[in-house]
């Protein structure tokens, strides 16, 4: 058990670099195994602040995903289902992200929950989530003009 | 292996027999707040053996069955289907031979559930049976559900040490 | 200090219920005081799940808002400063949100942080912040299309 | 009351002397994914007083000085000030004549922190004392930082509890 502790670790943790390095365009990122736990260390490009605490939320969340995304390639299933992981990211880190999910669709199936726009560009089809009658889900296949004004309804 | 297509009926916000039906790439779920994403993404869960109402946002099991609005009363059961292509193979075992594997569950008010593979009764840990070895399940990293991954991230070095533990 | 808290508590659940259906279009929403604690009671138009865990991540948020407002009007500052308490909110419910901040502003001066494109509209002032140079922060003063602009630089 | 301009210089990612100017009413701070909105909030929370490193999402006081980055060296202090429009007369007592009314904190790399109000030298507790009765604080619920509001929901009956006794 020992023994496969330490094979994972390994594998989630050079997983974990190379996810972030992609998502953040360099910087760099390790997974340490101490005492307490499995510290995270993260510093984006040119930034030099060790401490995980100091960096922004949007910064956390990519972190997050690098790590969530690291730890399924250890048992790598043919579906991923993903709600809302990209709130809190802007346009620039929203398509670093949805090129790596681009770019591991070639072996993974996505299903995205997104309200992000550059998210949703990257997929082939989108479910159009309704609620016309308050408290009563349906869904409808929709192409990206109709996400926008599915988007937009109700308001005003 | 893909998923090709979710049927839910009763489950949450799904009042109405609702289809989803996937490609084998990238698809999105998209709509406004409240509308029943996260519902869908449960519903997966659910299918595959989620035992724990609130990992489900749920006091109770039978919370998950449509619970009624001003306008329509409350249902007595739900059932979810998911069906797979499985024509490479990627589900081994007894199923090896279908090319199609669907998985079914059913809840009735008094929160009892019954599953059933290819339309076979089965019990919840055929079901997970099924899956195993193939990363898939209602606790595996292959479900990341709402606010998950910044979770992760903050919650601190024991946690994550317990989260890879459980992942190895 | 019995009596100060059942005064605070009575106003603060007054605006909780008033700015709750505000943001909502509707809907019933209350506190209650009960031996563990003070428990938030929400119900979205039209829907009647009583258990708030099982509201979405937006509508969560919104109540948060309807929340925090209610508290801060108990000692109304002339300042109110707000960090990206809109990230989860849809199209309509952020409109809800900024119409709400600039009723209240004719009595409060509003700080918003945010990404949010309906929020921003909101403003009569936009401070652009930005970090060309890796690390090193920078404020610019700018309008909504500079911020259009800001917000999609470093993309591609 | 309103607040007219904040001034930070090495306050965190804010390694030049930087001013932002308000209007009395709506201002939006906006820019991408770590450039610096939450450290201009947290400035406003500093110079009024807060004492806490972690509620600063720092391990150390110290830790919101500019620690450098590849092409700067770390700075030896930092200093934020806010200038507010008292003409109304909101802030009261000592300070009431005074149509203009800056607040200063200065922190030296060895953690000691020096206050000033109107460029005289001050505590710490008499910066709090200008601004009891105003609704404005640290620690008041006029500044709601990055993921309070969500927290506030999620927190369970007792917390609130604590919260309202606090604000009450
Ligand atoms: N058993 C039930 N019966 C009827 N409605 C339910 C039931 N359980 C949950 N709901 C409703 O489902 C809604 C939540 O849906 P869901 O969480 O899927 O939203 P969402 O689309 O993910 O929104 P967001 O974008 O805000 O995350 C709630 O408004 C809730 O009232
Ligand atoms: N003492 C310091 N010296 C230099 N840089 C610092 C210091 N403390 C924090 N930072 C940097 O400030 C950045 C975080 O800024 P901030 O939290 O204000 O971002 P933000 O604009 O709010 O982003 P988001 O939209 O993602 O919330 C981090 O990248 C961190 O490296
Ligand atoms: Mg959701
Ligand atoms: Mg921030």
């Amino acid at each position: 058990a020992r023994r496969r502790f330490d094979v994972a670790f390994a594998r989630i943790r050079q997983e974990f670099t190379a996810k972030f390095r992609l998502l953040f365009d360099g910087g760099e990122a390790d997974l340490v195994h101490q005492e307490n736990g499995v510290r995270i260390e993260a510093v984006p490009p040119g930034k030099n602040t060790r401490a995980l605490s100091l960096l922004s939320g949007g910064e956390k969340s990519l972190v997050a995903i690098a790590l969530v995304l690291a730890i399924f390639e250890l048992n790598p299933a043919p579906l991923c289902v993903m709600d809302e992981v990209d709130a809190a990211l802007d346009e620039s880190n929203s398509l670093n992200f949805s090129r790596l999910i681009v770019e591991m669709s070639r072996q993974v199936q996505f299903v995205l929950v997104t309200h992000n726009k550059v998210v949703m560009e990257a997929a082939e089809l989108l479910h159009g989530v309704t609620m016309r009658e308050p408290g009563v889900s349906r869904v409808v296949g929709i192409n990206l003009q109709q996400a926008d004004e599915l988007l937009q309804q109700q308001s005003g | 292996m893909n998923l090709r297509e979710i049927k839910i009926a009763g489950f949450k916000s799904f009042m109405t027999p609702t289809s989803l039906q996937f490609t084998p790439q990238v698809s999105a779920v998209v709509g406004p707040n409240g509308c029943g994403k996260s519902n869908v993404v449960e519903a997966i869960r659910w299918v595959l053996g989620e035992s724990s109402a609130k990992a489900l946002r749920a006091a109770r099991g039978p919370d998950v069955i449509f619970s009624g609005t001003d306008a329509h009363k409350p249902m007595g059961q739900c059932s979810v289907e998911l069906v797979f292509d499985n024509s490479d193979g990627t589900i081994g075992g007894g199923y090896a031979a279908y090319s199609e594997i669907s998985v079914r569950r059913q809840m009735t008010s008094d929160g009892a559930s019954v599953y059933a593979i290819n339309s076979r009764t089965a019990r919840r840990r055929d079901v997970q049976k099924v899956f195993r070895g193939t990363g898939l399940g209602a606790r595996s990293y292959s479900i990341i559900e709402q606010g998950l991954a910044a979770q992760l991230v903050t919650a601190g070095p024991e946690s994550l040490l317990e989260q890879i533990e459980e992942a190895a």
